[in-house]
């Protein structure tokens, strides 16, 4: 899965 | 992790421990929307799905744990809790907020960036956070006077998404990652909706008066 700069936030 | 999603995360938190102290300190619930804490109950278990399945740092999963943990019990508290419930402002507390949830769901089953559960649960969570002050709004401005921690309670709350595009903007510049645009236009409304009450805040607090909203 691509990176995703969102899913790593709350 | 940046300066401003550290602020974010840390307004977000404040923003719960201010409102467990005042429930804990007074035994009352006055002066809070029911609503809202439903609403944002299901918008922490609707986007925490990925608890299960993703791994991202410890940071993170505790927070998550603390947010589902603390909005179930601050709705525990204010349904159940003997003499917290008591003091509940049921009659001014009418937002029908059940079209909040169908109407975010349905956005979230048209709006979407893949057509997976978890995905639509967690665009859900996003346009549901957006809206889901409004209850707590509407039950402030009706009853007038807001009590300090009250006042507070929902500042913290509305400075955390505004901490939040902070981040996202720095994130732009310094990773080349856009996000996703879905959390972009909704954290924009989310914080858009607190300017009426941002702008009494400071007020109440330049003039170093109680904070009242007008009707």
């Amino acid at each position: 899965a691509e990176p995703n700069s969102v899913k790593d936030e709350l | 992790m940046n300066i401003f999603r550290l602020a974010g995360d840390l307004t977000h938190l404040i923003s719960i421990l201010v409102l467990l102290l005042k429930i804990y300190a007074t035994k009352s619930c006055s002066g809070i929307s029911l609503k809202t804490q439903e609403l944002y109950a299901l918008v922490f278990l609707a986007r925490y799905l990925d608890l299960f399945t993703d791994f991202v740092s410890v940071y993170n999963t505790v927070m998550k744990l603390v947010f589902i943990g603390s909005s179930l019990a601050i709705v525990w508290c204010m349904r159940m809790h003997r003499i917290v419930k008591r003091s509940y402002n049921r009659e001014l507390d009418t937002f029908r907020h059940y079209f909040l949830v169908a109407g975010s769901f349905v956005l979230a089953l048209v709006v979407h960036e893949k057509f997976t559960l978890q995905e639509i649960f967690w665009a859900f969570s996003i346009y549901l956070e957006a809206v889901a002050i409004l209850p707590q709004l509407v039950l402030l401005q009706r009853s007038g006077n807001v009590d300090n921690l009250t006042g507070q309670y929902v500042f913290f709350l509305g400075a955390y998404r505004a901490f939040y595009i902070l981040n996202w903007i720095y994130r732009y510049f310094t990773e080349q990652r856009f996000g996703r645009w879905i959390s972009w236009i909704s954290g924009l409304v989310q914080t858009a909706l607190y300017a009426d009450f941002f702008y009494y805040y400071f007020m109440s607090w330049k003039n170093n008066a109680k904070l009242q909203l007008p009707a």
